[in-house]
């Protein structure tokens, strides 16, 4: 399904260069379940928005679905991701000035759905994690757990393929952590493709496959059962 | 030092008011280290602007070294803040067009603090939290987890008496987060009171008194020993 190959991705910081990713070969088949850990500072944030296509490469070969990708107009890339991708951002990057309900709906609003749809499919997710009271808050009117869990309730309303998950319970107590972690699971039994960058080796245990990133290089990937 | 009295939080929604804090009794030991556990939503964040004199009760008094500092005036408590109590926000609250240094600099400058000084202090706790690399980033140039580790190095910048934290391990690794809680240990043995929200049960062993907050009430509150 998503193939990197050899991808670098340098910061030009002026005299000094930060070599975020050193070399990433990584192959993720359709339907898996991949968690990815390491130090803080080690490059997950920037391999995930890579594979999301958020961010190009410095250096590499992304393949989707066996096409390169790589050099691909934004227009075309933002396309992809809105029809396939769900993501949650580390800091979830809710708009301050839409509600709760507003802000799950607009990936919707990007794929023209009709407004009445929209207002019921984002409910639904808001629902599913237990924020069906908060609809109408404006993120500055939600707790951190709470403003994550919007920005999980987004990722999934348009039934991404593909999920990209960085830190999803890294506000959550044990109690939401958990039922949030059950979603994926179910969502991931139903076929959904889940990345998720994770600190929790609670979270990481539910990955069928755990890949450990130190300094922007891959050292180890293997499948949960050998461990 | 801190005495909260019958404290409520009541945020006017319309119709719904959502009751943060439902009537909260506390004090705090000079010298104390205090976690604060509970659920997402559960009111701690609330709570720990409350005791940082960041926002106002909507009833109730807090005295602090037994004077009332309720009904002060903004500019006053912005003088007690600055000189006694560090703050480590749960999304950082970095501003965004000043480098790393810059912005541990800015308590120091509030004090007036002449630049070489607030430079030498600054670049030093940047230092002690591992960032002595990326002292010239903005927050967009730095991962998660880093924003998190300056976010703790300003807070400490003008050795505050109390530091309230929230969630200051919930983006690093446990290598990141344990070098974090040493740097904690060292300065509560050296006599500082410190306040953690926190989910992380590791976090939590780290204090000698762990206070449960549910729905806005304090449920429970015991020193570590009794458990
Ligand atoms: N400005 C506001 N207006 C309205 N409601 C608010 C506001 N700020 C917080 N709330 C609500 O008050 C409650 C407590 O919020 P708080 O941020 O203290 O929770 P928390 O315990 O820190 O949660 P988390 O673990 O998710 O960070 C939540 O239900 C939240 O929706
Ligand atoms: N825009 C940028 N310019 C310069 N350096 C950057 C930029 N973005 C990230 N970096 C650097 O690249 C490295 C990798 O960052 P990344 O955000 O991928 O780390 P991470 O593994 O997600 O860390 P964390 O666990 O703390 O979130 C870090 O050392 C960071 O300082
Ligand atoms: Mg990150
Ligand atoms: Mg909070």
């Amino acid at each position: 399904m998503i193939e990197l190959k050899d991808i670098y991705k340098v910061y030009g910081m002026g005299e000094v260069d930060v070599v975020a990713l050193d070399g990433v070969n990584l192959k993720i088949k359709r339907g898996e379940l991949v968690s990815i850990m390491g130090a803080s500072g080690s490059g997950k944030s920037t391999l995930l928005h890579i594979l999301g296509c958020l961010d190009s490469a410095t250096q590499g070969a992304y393949l989707l679905e066996g096409n390169d990708v790589t050099h691909l107009a934004d227009r075309e890339l933002s396309r992809i991701r809105n029809q396939h991708f769900g993501f949650v951002f580390q800091s979830y990057n809710l708009l301050p000035n839409m509600t709760a309900l507003e802000n799950v709906e607009e990936p919707l609003v990007y794929a023209n759905v009709a407004k009445r749809e929209r207002r019921k499919r984002a409910a639904i997710q808001l629902e599913r994690v237990g924020l069906g009271d908060r609809l109408n808050h404006f993120p500055s009117q939600l707790s951190g757990g709470q403003q994550q869990r919007v920005a999980v309730a987004r990722a999934l309303v348009n039934e991404p393929t593909l999920l990209l998950a960085d830190e999803p319970t890294g506000n959550l107590n044990t109690e939401a952590g958990d039922a949030l972690l059950t979603i994926l699971s179910e969502l991931h039994t139903e076929g959904m493709s889940i990345v998720m960058v994770t600190h929790d080796p609670h979270v990481a245990s539910l990955a069928e496959r755990q890949i450990l990133l130190e300094d922007g290089q891959v050292t180890k990937d293997a499948p949960l059962t050998e461990r």
